[in-house]
């Protein structure tokens, strides 16, 4: 079913 | 000085055991607008971000801004010592090395206060950008939650398809597959009753179980969830707490291979 994407890659770290 | 003062402990409660599976520990940052909350998981997969609006509680002083980091289990122990009926205050001083929990009985015979220890955190802050998204449907939390434990048990990934025509949540594992299918309620008698969809493209997204099963544990904060979604960016699953503020859940879709 995929690969689980991390929530870090999608919003910057600020 | 820090106090935050609810008249009623069981939204409290309800917040923590909403974050408990999620997150060991997170930093409350108090100001005067309120308090927030905004945590990943450990294995940066999801992410909490929790808003309590000062005007929301019965009392708020926060002399200057604070960021506490606090053991989200120890949290939730000590909110599990008071009665849903009880009074609760948060307080601490400034630059503090703890944080006192009082909770008050409705009779005011009974006095309890539990004093937690704050941990020092190096937290990651994440900056989430204003999203326009494809589709947002509003939905009876119960139902939302009763889906994913249903299809839990045949895959360890729900896909979601919304268009037009209604939301449809698919699973599929080694041993069958299942699928559930919601239109757009036509006539609800109850608003919270309701399913209502906001599409401006149709979007299909498959995200782990075992993550959305963590978040329909706020599912007693509100009678409606509103899942926000857009091809390729985060899931945005969102419950109102009464007056006071909401709890957003971001959940990172799977990516196919």
């Amino acid at each position: 079913t995929g690969t689980q994407g991390r929530i870090d890659s999608f919003f910057k770290i600020i | 000085m820090f106090e935050a003062r609810l008249a009623q402990s069981a939204i409290l409660k309800k917040v923590l055991e909403a974050v408990k599976d999620l997150l060991t520990e997170a930093t409350f940052e108090c100001s005067d607008s309120g308090i927030q909350v905004q945590a990943m998981d450990n294995a940066h997969v999801s992410l909490v971000s929790l808003n309590l609006r000062s005007d929301g509680f019965d009392k708020y002083r926060c002399d200057r801004n604070l960021s506490m980091g606090m053991n989200i289990g120890t949290m939730t122990k000590i909110l599990r010592c008071a009665s849903s009926e009880d009074t609760v205050t948060l307080r601490a001083w400034d630059n503090p090395d703890n944080i006192i929990f009082i909770f008050e009985s409705q009779n005011k015979e009974k006095l309890s206060e539990y004093e937690m220890k704050l941990i020092n955190m190096d937290q990651e802050h994440l900056g989430i950008p204003e999203t326009v998204y494809s589709c947002v449907v509003k939905m009876p939390s119960q139902e939302f939650a009763r889906i994913c434990k249903d299809l839990s048990q045949f895959g360890e990934a729900i896909t979601i398809a919304c268009s037009k025509e209604g939301i449809k949540f698919t699973a599929a594992g080694d041993y069958g597959n299942a699928n559930i299918k919601l239109a757009q309620t036509a006539e609800a008698d109850k608003e919270e009753e309701a399913v209502i969809i906001d599409m401006q493209e149709p979007v299909k997204l498959t995200f782990a179980c075992r993550y959305l099963n963590s978040f329909v544990k706020a599912t007693p904060l509100c009678a409606q969830v509103k899942l926000s979604m857009s091809g390729d960016v985060p899931l945005v699953c969102e419950y109102q707490i009464g007056d006071i503020g909401h709890i957003r859940y971001y959940l990172a879709p799977k990516i196919d291979d």
